[in-house]
């Protein structure tokens, strides 16, 4: 933070575009600053609307080299923006240097990139020595359909305005559809779901949002991350993950695609389509996914059904897709993640989890999701 | 020619990190005696400072690396301290 620490003293804010840059249309700018303004609004309790006319807390301008704040811009290059701290009049604007070249994509400067970072001053956050921090004062293209703030940005962030309210949304909805569900999830929060679980490497990985729990065997309280700090090309708010231990790699899904991890290395060629799995083309996105270690199979749960994938073969099993009540009685028809572990699989379906033996075919025991994690 | 070559290029690259210096380190402003300094203790310390935080070997000298980074785009807001 700034010297003094000074923060907004209102959660509701307000902003104004000023004036536009020539470089780009200006819907294209509105839409930039929204979703920079979105980027802060998912991990505080701040709110913002925007103004047309008037003093606004945040007001956003283009301009070229003296522009009547001592702060002169200097051309193409070097330095970008700048903005200040929370504070009345001039404090908590933010100005563009417009004789950079405006960019939606990495081809130039993209304003989405530099307009969430400015922001990030104008809600009081200082610059950051962490490389992988959206306040990290040099500029680089991120990868800007997977940008995500790093857990630095968001632990300054919550340091002044703290975590935004629960959301009570957990329903799973189609990659298309997601919408922004701002919150950090609580590991003890009775209703608590799971989007994912996999093993990895002997530790047990609780995805939810844009979060994971770790549990590893010697520390029996679980560590809390966001994905991105492990793999910042992957998305959040997953389907499904399972690992396949010969092959030391975890897959990750989301929507109709997935992706391979060794450790914290995405692999090369990925993502792929689930359909080179073998699903037939109906099929959208999974809900699940379990790996058999011992028999090599995983199995794939989708709506009420479920698939079995070979992983000698490295193809989908005939006779699939078969109904989860059928084989595996008891448990909810709707699974929202599952993985394997002592002998038992276990499927977490809303706040519920049901271990399954699989060779008794039976339920031994339903607990709550969050069980693995302390609570 | 090639000395006089290299001598400018050192005055850019020491007029880039003055400038550098004043506007994100809160370096005083006073170039002749930068210059006459570059080796003095407080813009080597200035120097290392900047370099610690941007996540650069601490040497405190201005190594192709340093001014690599300095001649990069970034914000225009002070690494450390504030709008004066």
């Amino acid at each position: 933070t700034f010297p003094g620490t000074p923060k907004w003293r209102k959660t509701h804010l307000t902003y104004r575009i000023v004036n536009y840059t020539p470089d780009l249309p200006r819907d294209a700018v509105d839409s930039a600053i929204e979703r920079a303004l979105k980027v802060w609004e998912e991990v505080t309790p701040l709110t913002f609307s925007r103004m047309y006319e008037g003093e606004a807390d945040i007001m956003i301008s283009f301009a070229v080299g003296e522009h009547g704040d001592f702060y002169s811009f200097d051309g193409p290059g070097e330095s970008l923006a700048h903005a200040y701290p929370p504070g009345p009049g001039f404090y908590g604007d933010v100005h563009f240097d417009d004789d950079e070249n405006w960019t939606e994509d990495a081809s130039g400067t993209n304003l989405f990139i530099v307009a969430a970072h400015e922001l990030g001053h104008s809600l009081g956050l200082s610059h950051s020595d962490n490389t992988e921090a959206l306040m990290y004062p040099l500029y680089k293209s991120t990868d800007l359909v997977h940008f995500r703030l790093s857990q630095d940005d968001v632990d300054g962030i919550q340091s002044l305005y703290g975590p935004p309210p629960a959301s009570s949304d957990d329903t799973q909805v189609p990659m298309e559809s997601v919408p922004p569900r701002p919150g950090t999830p609580a590991k003890c929060d009775p209703a608590l779901s799971f989007d994912a679980v996999s093993t990895l490497r002997g530790e047990v990985l609780f995805f939810k949002d844009r979060y994971l729990w770790r549990r590893t065997q010697w520390n029996l309280e679980p560590e809390f991350h966001l994905i991105s700090t492990f793999w910042p090309s992957l998305p959040s708010y997953l389907d499904a993950a399972y690992e396949v231990n010969r092959k030391d790699t975890v897959f990750i899904f989301k929507g109709n695609q997935f992706w391979a991890v060794r450790g914290s290395e995405v692999q090369a060629g990925y993502p792929r389509s689930i359909h080179t799995l073998g699903f037939p083309p109906t099929i959208r996105k999974i809900d699940a996914a379990l790996s058999d270690k011992d028999k090599k199979k995983t199995y794939f749960f989708v709506e009420d059904k479920y698939w079995r994938f070979d992983e000698n073969c490295q193809s989908m099993e005939q006779g699939f897709p078969r109904l989860i009540a059928d084989d595996f009685p008891g448990v909810e028809p709707k699974v929202d993640a599952a993985f394997q572990a002592f002998g038992f699989f276990y499927f977490f379906s809303g706040s519920s989890q049901f271990e399954f033996d699989p060779n008794a075919r039976m339920v031994t025991q339903i607990s709550k999701s969050n069980s693995w994690l302390q609570c | 020619y090639t000395l006089k070559r290299a001598a400018k290029e050192e005055d850019i690259s020491m007029d880039l990190a003055r400038k550098y210096l004043e506007n994100y380190y809160n370096l005083p402003k006073d170039v002749k005696k930068f210059v006459k300094r570059k080796d003095s203790g407080s813009v080597v310390k200035k120097i290392q400072e900047m370099q610690k935080f941007l996540g650069l070997e601490v040497t405190g000298k201005l190594d192709s690396d340093t001014l690599d980074v300095i001649s990069k785009p970034r914000c225009g807001v002070p690494d450390v301290g504030h709008f004066s």
